[in-house]
């Protein structure tokens, strides 16, 4: 059966995200039961028509969800894995009719290209890059940086993906010597790329010439600091960080995300706005996401928090449905959706 | 937050870091 899902409520469309009007409008449940690892939206063109599609990622299975009438989704294909466990999906922003995944054990081993063709019912997967990789990330105009380790150091490398699936030009950037974390992006700024290291540093490159241009030192109140979202205005480079290590320390409560200003040319930084659960609110930080304005956390405690980075509080707090807590949480690239998945399979669509 | 703390600001940061690094 291709249809296992549930239809919840009717609710009309909204294209503007506005987390205070989240409701549960439908579930998806693979029918393997599996883990569930992942989930993202994609869009997808299927019978000469692009689709808004959910991506969901089981350990060893990936599946695509096409939109059928008002919140139902129809499970189109999945591509399955015998050797290697799925660890994650890696979203490729502007990209449609691929799914870019990363499968390995403790850390990624292989990052795999997967089509499928609607017209033609045949598939194809197609194996971009290996090795110990640490990092990743979908850039824009269909490029991926991932860093790994080689047996001397560090190696950064930009792929740019064919339209089969394929790596159609290689470069890399100028190594460091610290393990990066995490990349992102800079808002408007196609050639900056930003990491964080273990180290707590933030360091940035230019995209096109592949040099280093800065590595700046945040501070060590924070360890092992996600980077969700970097922009720059007025000359300053505004960060938003998340963080897994965060302890129950401040005043205001239990830190999840925060909001960092650098300056580059100084590579001077200090915290603008720290994003605290409200009070009450037990738990901390296990996994979350950022798009736009908006930030979203599964908590240990089982609730999803979401809040609004310009009014700087707390906006929804939506609790675990069912007996099973959430496990991750994503914003759909493609609408206004929150999609928050469950460890025995279940996908939650708000 | 004082943003005198993060001493001087220049609008072109990331053209003129890159005039500066290493090739």
């Amino acid at each position: 059966h291709s249809i296992e899902q549930t239809e919840i409520t009717d609710v009309p469309t909204c294209d503007t995200l506005n987390p205070g009007n989240l409701q549960l409008v439908s579930k998806l449940k693979n029918p393997s039961g599996s883990c569930s690892v992942d989930v993202s939206a994609t869009w997808w063109e299927i019978a000469g028509v692009k689709e808004p599609c959910i991506i969901t990622a089981c350990e060893y299975a990936i599946s695509l969800w096409k939109p059928l009438d008002i919140w139902q989704w129809e499970k189109m294909y999945s591509w399955h894995f015998t050797e290697v466990p799925v660890l994650q999906i890696v979203p490729m922003p502007d990209v449609c009719n691929l799914v870019c995944v990363a499968l390995g054990n403790l850390e990624i081993r292989e990052i795999r290209v997967l089509l499928w063709f609607s017209d033609a019912k045949s598939e194809n997967q197609v194996l971009l890059s290996s090795g110990n990789i640490q990092a990743v990330l979908g850039l824009t105009k269909r490029r991926l940086v991932s860093s790994s380790r080689t047996l001397c150091d560090q190696q950064v490398e930009i792929v740019t993906i064919a339209e089969d699936g394929g790596s159609k030009e290689k470069q890399f950037l100028m190594p460091i010597e610290e393990t990066i974390q995490t990349f992102a992006e800079v808002q408007g700024m196609q050639e900056a790329l930003l990491g964080t290291t273990i180290m707590n540093n933030i360091v940035i490159w230019n995209l096109k010439t592949g040099q280093l241009l800065r590595k700046i030192y945040i501070g060590d109140a924070y360890q092992a600091s996600i980077c969700h979202k970097a922009y720059s205005e007025m000359g300053l480079l505004f960060v938003v960080l998340s963080h897994p290590c965060a302890k129950e320390k401040e005043p205001s409560g239990s830190p999840v995300f925060q909001l960092i200003v650098i300056n580059p040319k100084t590579a001077l930084s200090m915290g603008v706005m720290l994003y605290c659960l409200p009070q009450g609110q037990a738990g901390r930080f296990l996994e979350g996401d950022v798009k736009d304005n908006f930030a979203a956390a599964v908590l240990t405690s089982g609730t999803i928090a979401i809040w609004d980075l310009l009014l700087g509080h707390c906006t929804a707090l939506l609790p675990p449905v069912s007996d099973q807590n959430w496990s991750f949480v994503k914003w759909s690239g493609t609408d206004s959706h929150l999609l928050a998945g469950q460890k025995d399979g279940s996908i939650f669509v708000y | 937050c004082n943003q005198a703390d993060l001493g001087p600001i220049s609008i072109n940061w990331f053209e003129e870091l890159s005039s500066e690094a290493l090739p």
